[in-house]
């Protein structure tokens, strides 16, 4: 309001003694105030996302769980062109930072994110971009592996969101109380989750009066699957009933975005979804319909010693490109003419078929980085 | 950015063998994990 006082002021006495020299003036107003105002509003913008998060705090102590409910906000993210912002952010973060300049940039981050900087495996001069740093690893022994054989751990830093038991082919996850998406259109039509179902549901209904039909029809759909995985068909005929398992985990954009293998296992198939890039954060969960199945993501499936194994590692606008390891070559987030929704995923077998690339518990697999 | 992870381990019920090996999760909502921390465990039976 000073801003807009003096302004008045000085146009008015400009008026009325020479009318040029009060437009110069209204202008040098112009660039502060308009800085001033941007300030305010990121600073009321930035408040308000504070409270609403203080908000989700409390009934989350209470107990209190949100349903999922679409708003307008979800609505008018659709017609954002996220991929592409995307792109720009990760074209920015990979620009060069001057070297006496990163120390700086990365102790704002890593204040602004609660990132642990101790843990980082190099000097900070030594990341060359925002976007190198993002991705760095860790001092050795930083993460050590749980050492008992029978423990299966977690890929990833991060916040346990949901996790629990599945039944059956048409096994559904909570996105959010209220919606639900189901495993095969996060990983994609597998066919080894659908032998692992069918077997257990073969083994379930062996004494159900329709066994003959049920055999039947698992009978047609094993000679399709065994064809395509002829090695894989023993392993999994022959092990005992087993639970199928899920686990969601969110990775804070400061956390550590390696991820690692949970168990000792052999990646038989990589999945490549190209998809949207929304935000992944606990408000889009409650309002973005099918978040996990809709956004860029990469599936890798395959075998453990206790039978199925898979890791669908999802982007997000800020974070939207996923670098595997085992496969370099492979490029997400690209540019894309269309995107359709029922466009199948890019598929790759690992060489060779039915055994795969073999995994130890703990390697590094894939990354997370931005853009 | 987000991970899931499907996978098969011992069921967390007894099966009509009571297979002691059951598996279970020892973690909780809301979490916090590192990577290389036991998500679950199973008993050899």
């Amino acid at each position: 309001s000073w801003y807009v006082k003096q302004f008045r002021t000085t146009s008015q006495a400009g008026a009325s003694v020479s009318g040029g020299s009060s437009n110069s003036q209204g202008n040098a107003f112009l660039v502060p105030g308009a800085t001033v105002a941007t300030l305010l509003m990121l600073g009321v913008l930035h408040a308000r996302r504070l409270y609403d998060d203080k908000k989700v705090e409390e009934a989350r102590e209470k107990g209190i769980e949100f349903e999922f409910q679409p708003d307008a906000k979800a609505t008018f993210m659709r017609m954002l062109p996220l991929r592409s912002i995307s792109r720009v952010w990760g074209f920015l973060t990979n620009l060069e930072v001057p070297v006496w300049l990163r120390p700086h940039v990365y102790r704002a981050w890593a204040r602004a994110f609660h990132s642990n900087l101790e843990e980082a495996a190099l000097p900070l001069n030594d990341y060359a971009s925002l976007r190198d740093f993002f991705v760095r690893t860790l001092r050795e022994g930083c993460r050590p592996v749980d050492p008992d054989p029978y423990s299966l751990v977690s890929p990833v830093d991060g916040t346990i969101l949901r996790f629990g038991e599945l039944k059956g082919a048409g096994a559904m996850i909570e996105q959010v109380k209220g919606f639900s998406y189901s495993v095969s259109s996060l990983l994609g039509a597998s066919p080894l989750l659908q032998m692992i179902a069918e077997k257990n549901t073969q083994d379930e209904s062996i004494n159900s009066e329709q066994e003959s039909t049920q055999r039947e029809k698992s009978k047609k759909s094993w000679w399709r699957i065994s064809l395509a995985y002829p090695k894989v068909r023993e392993t999994v005929s022959e092990c005992p009933m087993k639970g199928l398992y899920y686990c969601v985990i969110y990775l804070k954009p400061g956390d550590y975005h390696r991820i690692h293998s949970p168990v000792d296992w052999n990646v038989l198939v990589r999945r490549h979804f190209s998809g949207r890039l929304f935000p992944l954060n606990e408000r889009a969960t409650r309002t973005i319909r099918n978040l996990y199945v809709e956004n860029e993501r990469v599936v890798l499936e395959g075998l453990w010693q206790q039978g199925f194994m898979a890791i669908a590692a999802i982007g997000a606008t800020n974070i939207g490109s996923i670098e595997l390891f085992i496969e370099p070559e492979l490029q997400t987030n690209r540019p894309r003419k269309k995107l359709l929704h029922s466009e199948p995923p890019e598929e790759r077998v690992y060489e060779p078929e039915g055994v795969g690339v073999m995994l130890n518990k703990g390697d590094e697999v894939a990354a997370f980085n931005m853009g | 950015s987000t991970v899931v992870l499907v996978f098969q381990a011992p069921p967390s019920k007894p099966s009509k063998n009571n297979d002691a090996s059951e598996f279970r999760f020892s973690i909780r909502r809301g979490d916090r994990i590192r990577v290389g921390e036991a998500l679950g465990r199973w008993h050899d039976s």
